[in-house]
């Protein structure tokens, strides 16, 4: 596999939804 | 003209610098503590938004030199996570947290302070212990921890701790014995077994032992144990099980936190065993600099409805070889505005997502195509010698703002997440690196 890193996911919202089986983002949200 | 278009972005480089104050959350709607979710801050170790921060100055020669043990250290961890997904079953976790202790080390994870326990509060103390009190008469200890989602058992020293065996933390070590609702996990009970390979037999007295193993060969053991957590002002999460450690040899933990909230996708995990009350959902925003903060939530609060037209999504994977991680599907990359001529085969592999992996890594073919774009972007400025596994490197001396190619990942169903500029460089260097093979 590839990685995202952390330094990629600065200021993105990052949702673990497990049970959707999604991943979500939301930029600029810190 | 191609800055409006948001092809590049102009950065000062003054705010690269930490502030040496916190300038706290930038607040939008539903972005607040709710009574319906767990909220949490998140900060970097180090900084002014740190509720202990250092002192410490570091030089421009070891912001340098520790960048690349922090390099070093990061692609123990991505060779560890690597191997634990081709089906090796040693009970390792992808642990990387370096055992040097520069500046500059101490910023590439995050932090948040819980509390645990219920410790009696006596009647001559003083009015604000008394404010932040429990209604039964008891408080919690604060503790900082690092959150990590690609690890499943939660821990924190706890006494007796002793120098060496363990690490000095700046928070109160967490005493078992001062807490009224502490509990060790007995050994014959379904949370003992759940342990699975994290288990290290009983004590004397029938207590369950656990012992995580870490990637670079640091070892944390101890207790397995219930206690109330504390995570943000509403909420309290009961009985919640952790390892309280009476050792971590070897330790790769000198950075002065007091443990590690694990939020992998594994049965001991935070996620899971908080599953009925949040569901198995959670997220965090990672703050771009010391002086800011970022969140950490669990669960879906009501009032966040209202962002979810803000947000892309793409489908989480996961392994029954390897639970604990996250893994995505990454398609495309665009850089500048212009998609990489990079074949879609390329990208078939999936990628995990961590919150303490620091660097991403690419296929190498999709890598040489973004360093190629990235460079001849970044034309105008001087060349700096490699740093570690980071090739694309410049010194910005005398420069005082940066024109940046924006870079967006582009992942499986078309969610496309344009990067901050604090997420395409990593000090002076493109924060990418290349896997090994393109077949990984």
């Amino acid at each position: 596999p590839g990685f995202i890193g952390n330094v990629q996911q600065k200021t993105l919202e990052v949702v673990y939804d497990v049970p959707a089986k999604a991943m979500r983002f939301r930029t600029a949200a810190c | 003209g191609d800055a409006a278009a948001g092809a590049y972005m102009v950065i000062a480089t003054s705010t690269m610098k930490p502030k040496t104050f916190c300038s706290g959350h930038k607040v939008a709607p539903g972005d607040v503590p709710s009574p319906n979710s767990t909220w949490a801050p998140l900060h970097h170790l180090y900084g002014p938004c740190s509720p202990a921060p250092s002192s410490a100055n570091s030089t421009a020669a070891d912001v340098a030199a520790s960048m690349a043990d922090m390099v070093d250290d990061d692609q123990r961890r991505a060779d560890y996570i690597q191997k634990r997904l081709t089906g090796a079953t040693d009970d390792k976790q992808p642990m990387a947290f370096s055992s040097r202790t520069s500046q500059y080390e101490k910023n590439g994870q995050y932090a948040t302070n819980g509390g645990l326990g219920s410790v009696p509060h006596l009647k001559s103390l003083s009015t604000t212990a008394t404010t932040n009190s429990a209604p039964d008469g008891t408080s919690a200890v604060t503790q900082t921890v690092i959150i990590d989602s690609g690890s499943d058992v939660s821990w924190v020293q706890c006494k007796p701790c002793p120098l060496p065996m363990c690490h000095r933390q700046r928070d109160p070590l967490f005493d078992p014995a001062m807490s009224t609702t502490y509990a060790a996990v007995p050994c014959t009970s379904a949370a003992c077994a759940q342990l699975g390979p994290y288990r290290r037999g009983c004590s004397a007295n029938a207590q369950c032992q656990f012992g995580i193993n870490y990637g670079d060969g640091s070892t944390a053991t101890g207790t397995y144990s219930f206690d109330d957590l504390t995570l943000g002002p509403y909420d309290v999460i009961r009985g919640f099980r952790f390892g309280c450690a009476h050792a971590d040899r070897g330790s790769a933990f000198d950075y002065d936190v007091a443990g590690s909230l694990a939020l992998g996708g594994g049965s001991q995990s935070l996620v899971q065993q908080t599953a009925t009350r949040y569901g198995r959902v959670f997220s965090y925003c990672l703050p771009p600099t010391a002086s800011s903060l970022g969140f950490l939530v669990l669960g879906v609060p009501p009032e966040r409805a209202q962002l979810i037209p803000s947000f892309v999504s793409t489908p989480l994977l996961s392994s029954s070889m390897a639970p604990t991680f996250y893994r995505v599907l990454l398609r495309a990359i665009i850089v500048a505005g212009r998609p990489l001529a990079v074949p879609p085969a390329v990208f078939s592999a999936s990628s995990v997502i961590d919150s303490s992996t620091i660097i991403s890594r690419l296929p190498p073919t999709a890598y040489q195509a973004l360093r190629a774009a990235f460079r001849s972007a970044m034309t105008m400025y001087r060349a700096a010698p490699p740093v570690s596994i980071l090739d694309t490197c410049y010194d910005f001396t005398g420069v005082r703002s940066i024109t940046l190619p924006s870079i967006a990942l582009v992942f499986d169903g078309g969610a496309t997440v344009n990067l901050d500029a604090a997420g395409i460089l990593l000090g002076s260097c493109l924060a990418f690196a290349p896997t090994a093979s393109d077949r990984m």
